[in-house]
């Protein structure tokens, strides 16, 4: 479960 | 992009509409917390810094750019174009409590080391204690104009739709962001004990909500 970076939410 | 998150950010964008129209049209900023909105545009500078650096996609670019220059209105508009009615007698919240331990916290605990991935955890955790000057100001004069309580109404969905967004998004595409979840519970939670006044007095009618 590894944090998708870049941020995509807001 | 699911039905959760959509619906979160629109929560978002209405709470902050909702606060910079009231506080155009009644050419007041009686009863906000000035501090509370400083803190928001803190939020959103330090986090959407990667405006700069990386494309997600034409709405996240429009959100973000529409979040930060709301925010800088209402900041305008409270501290520039209607100072003389800004309550500062009673937006007395001491804002470095909340600002030296987030700031040690986001140098501990971030996904990198580096300058625009600890403005980030920076803002997520500035993000969930932000509101506390508000707060604080409303359980200190005892009361809030109906409309105040709405905005902070729609603050409080936008966060609890952006948990049921990361239940959603657990489940479909396994992904799981720890520091924005741990510090979204904690923030949905500051808006509890106020859900719980906005239903019971609020929503039957009443012009102001007055503590118990």
């Amino acid at each position: 479960h590894a944090l998708k970076m870049p941020h995509d939410e807001l | 992009m699911n039905v959760f998150r959509l619906a979160g950010d629109v929560s978002h964008l209405v709470a902050i509409i909702i606060l910079l129209v009231k506080i155009w049209r009644s050419k007041s900023c009686a009863g906000i917390s000035g501090k509370s909105q400083v803190l928001f545009a803190l939020v959103f500078t330090t986090r959407y810094l990667d405006l700069f650096t990386v494309f997600i996609s034409a709405y996240n670019t429009i959100m973000k750019v529409v979040f930060l220059a709301m925010s800088y209105a209402t900041v305008y508009l409270i501290y520039m174009r209607f100072r003389n009615m800004y309550d500062s007698e009673n937006d007395t919240f001491r804002v470095e409590f909340l600002l030296v331990p987030v700031i040690g916290l986001s140098f501990l605990e971030n996904y990198a080391f580096t300058p625009l991935e600890i403005l980030w955890t920076f803002s997520i955790f500035l993000e969930a204690v932000a509101i506390m000057p508000q707060l604080f100001m409303i359980t200190k004069t005892g009361e809030a104009e109906s409309i105040t309580t709405h905005y902070l109404f729609f603050l409080g969905l936008y966060r609890a739709l952006y948990i049921a967004n990361w239940v959603w998004r657990y489940h479909t595409e396994e992904f799981f962001d720890q520091i924005a979840v741990v510090s979204g519970v904690v923030q949905t939670i500051f808006y509890c004990d106020f859900f719980y006044l906005y239903v019971t007095r609020v929503l039957r009618g009443k012009a102001k909500m007055i503590l118990p």
